[in-house]
C-alpha cells in the first residue's frame, strides 16, 4: 500500500501546486484558470473579478448597505463585537421587475398595488434565512403629514410567467402588517420573514410579491383632522433585505467563537477542537455550574 | 575573605566599565525573530474596488522571521518543533527548520457588489493573522 499512498500524495501535491500557481493574486488569471482550481475562499473573492459585466447597484441600496456596514464593522473591516445576533451575511436585492396592478386611490389613501419580482440566485445553499424585510424609502422631495397609520397587504404568488409549462394554481398568502409612517423616518421596514421563510427554504430562486398599502391619518396624533387622505406616491419601490447565517467554513461564526472563548476561559484544560456533541455538554456543564454558583 | 569587609566597602565605586545597553541586548529578542508584520493594502491596488465597496483598506498582517532554537512557551510551539530543529541541526539538514507561521486569525467584514447588482455584507473567518508561532 506504500507505493499507492505515495502516488496519491504525489498526485495531491501536483494538484496543490497547480492550485497554488493560480493562487498568486498578482498574475492576471486568464479564462483557463477557472475557479474550480482555486481554494474555495479565493474562489468566493475571485467571483467578483469575473469579466461578465456587473449590473450597477441601486444607489439607495448602496447607501443603506454602507450605513449597515458602518454599524457592524470598524473602518478596517473588523466585525464589531457588540453584536449578539447570529447572522454573518446580509443581502439586499432590488426588484428585477415591477408592474403596477391597480391605480391608487388618493381618497382612501390606497397606494397603487404593484407586482414585484426578486431574483435570489445569489443566496447559496449554505446560507440559512434568519430574517427578511421589505424596505421602503421616501423620495424626500414630498412632505408627509406628521404621522400616518398604514396597512400593507402582501400576496406572494407562483410567478406564473416562469412556469408557463407547468399548470400552477396561483398560490397566494395574505399578510397584514400595521406600520407607522413618521415624517422623520427615512426607511420603513416591513418584516416578511414568515412570508418568505418557506419560499427561501425551498430554494425558490424567484420570489413574486404583490404589495398594496392603505394609509389613514393617525387620529391619535391629529384628532382635529378627519380621515383626510394624502398623496403617498413618495413610497419608492421597495428593496428586499435578507439576514442569513452562512454555515460554510469560510464564514465567521461569532456565536461559536464567543461560546468557545467562554468554555476555554471557564475550563482552560478543555481539549481543543471539541466535537459538536461534547461542546454541547460543555455548554450544559457551564450552565449548571453557573446555576450551582 | 582576606580583606576586612570595611576596606572593601571603603573602595570608591568606579563607574561600571561595561555598556548597560550592550548588557541588556542579550535579553532583547533577536532582530529578525519570528513575529507579526503589517501589510496594509487597499482593494483598489488589486483593482477589486469596483466590487468590494468596504473596507477601503485591509491589513491581513503576516508572520516573518527566524525561529529560535528554544521556542518553548514563547511561541506555544509543541515539543515536535524542537525535535524537528534537532533533526535539522544534527541529523539531516534537508529536513526544513521550523517555520514562522500564523497561529491565530481574526475575521473580516466585507461589503461587495454581486454580479447581479445585489449587495452583500459578509463576515469571513481567518482573514487577518493576529499571532505567530514556530512549527
Amino acid at each position: 500500500s506504500q507505493p499507492s499512498r505515495r502516488d496519491a500524495q504525489n498526485a495531491a501535491t501536483t494538484e496543490l501546486e497547480s492550485g497554488a500557481k493560480t493562487w498568486s493574486l498578482l498574475q492576471p488569471l486568464d479564462r483557463r484558470d477557472r475557479p474550480g482550481l482555486l481554494p474555495p475562499l479565493f474562489k468566493v473573492l475571485y467571483d467578483g473579478q469575473d469579466e461578465t459585466p456587473r449590473l450597477k447597484p441601486d444607489s439607495r441600496a448602496l447607501r443603506y448597505m454602507k450605513r449597515l456596514y458602518k454599524a457592524y464593522a470598524t473602518k478596517d473591516g473588523i466585525p464589531k463585537s457588540n453584536r449578539s445576533h447570529l447572522y454573518n451575511t446580509v443581502r439586499l436585492f432590488t426588484p428585477c421587475t415591477q408592474h403596477k396592478q391597480t391605480p391608487g386611490d388618493h381618497v382612501t389613501g390606497t397606494l397603487p398595488a404593484v407586482d414585484l419580482l426578486f431574483n435570489l440566485d445569489r443566496v447559496t445553499a449554505v446560507e440559512h434565512l434568519l430574517k427578511s424585510v421589505l424596505l421602503y424609502t421616501f423620495n424626500t422631495s414630498v412632505s408627509l403629514p406628521s404621522a400616518v397609520k398604514c396597512e400593507c397587504n402582501l400576496v406572494t404568488k407562483e410567478p406564473q410567467f416562469f412556469h408557463k409549462t407547468l399548470p400552477s394554481a396561483p398560490y397566494s398568502f395574505t399578510f397584514n402588517s400595521q406600520l407607522e409612517l413618521k415624517k422623520k423616518r427615512k426607511w420603513i421596514e416591513i418584516d416578511v420573514t414568515t412570508l418568505l421563510q418557506p419560499l427561501v427554504t425551498s430554494n425558490k430562486r424567484n420570489i413574486h410579491i404583490s404589495v398594496n398599502f392603505t394609509c389613514v391619518q393617525d387620529q391619535l396624533q391629529q384628532p382635529s383632522k378627519q380621515n383626510s387622505s394624502f398623496n403617498l406616491t413618495p413610497l419608492v419601490r421597495p428593496l428586499l433585505l435578507l439576514y442569513l447565517n452562512d454555515t460554510s467554513a469560510q464564514a465567521y461564526h461569532r456565536w461559536y467563537s464567543l461560546h468557545y472563548k467562554r468554555v476555554t476561559s471557564q475550563c482552560p484544560h478543555q481539549k481543543r477542537g471539541l466535537s459538536a456533541h461534547s461542546r454541547g455538554e460543555a455548554a450544559v456543564g457551564v450552565k449548571s455550574s453557573r446555576h450551582r454558583r | 575573605d582576606q580583606l576586612p569587609v570595611s576596606s572593601v566597602l571603603r573602595k570608591p565605586l568606579t563607574p561600571a566599565s561595561f555598556n548597560l545597553s550592550e548588557y541588556f541586548k542579550q535579553f532583547l529578542f533577536p532582530q529578525n525573530e519570528c513575529e507579526l508584520h503589517d501589510f496594509r493594502l487597499s482593494f483598489s491596488q488589486l483593482k477589486w474596488d469596483d466590487w468590494i465597496v468596504a473596507p477601503h483598506r485591509y491589513n491581513p498582517q503576516y508572520c516573518k522571521g527566524e525561529c529560535p532554537r528554544a521556542v518553548g512557551h514563547r511561541y506555544g510551539s509543541p515539543v515536535h518543533t524542537m525535535v524537528q530543529n534537532i533533526i535539522y541541526e544534527k541529523l539531516d539538514s534537508s529536513v526544513p527548520k521550523p517555520s514562522c507561521v500564523p497561529a491565530k486569525y481574526s475575521p473580516l467584514s466585507v461589503l461587495t457588489i454581486e454580479p447581479d447588482g445585489s449587495i452583500a455584507y459578509k463576515e469571513y473567518e481567518d482573514m487577518i493573522a493576529t499571532k505567530c508561532t514556530c512549527r
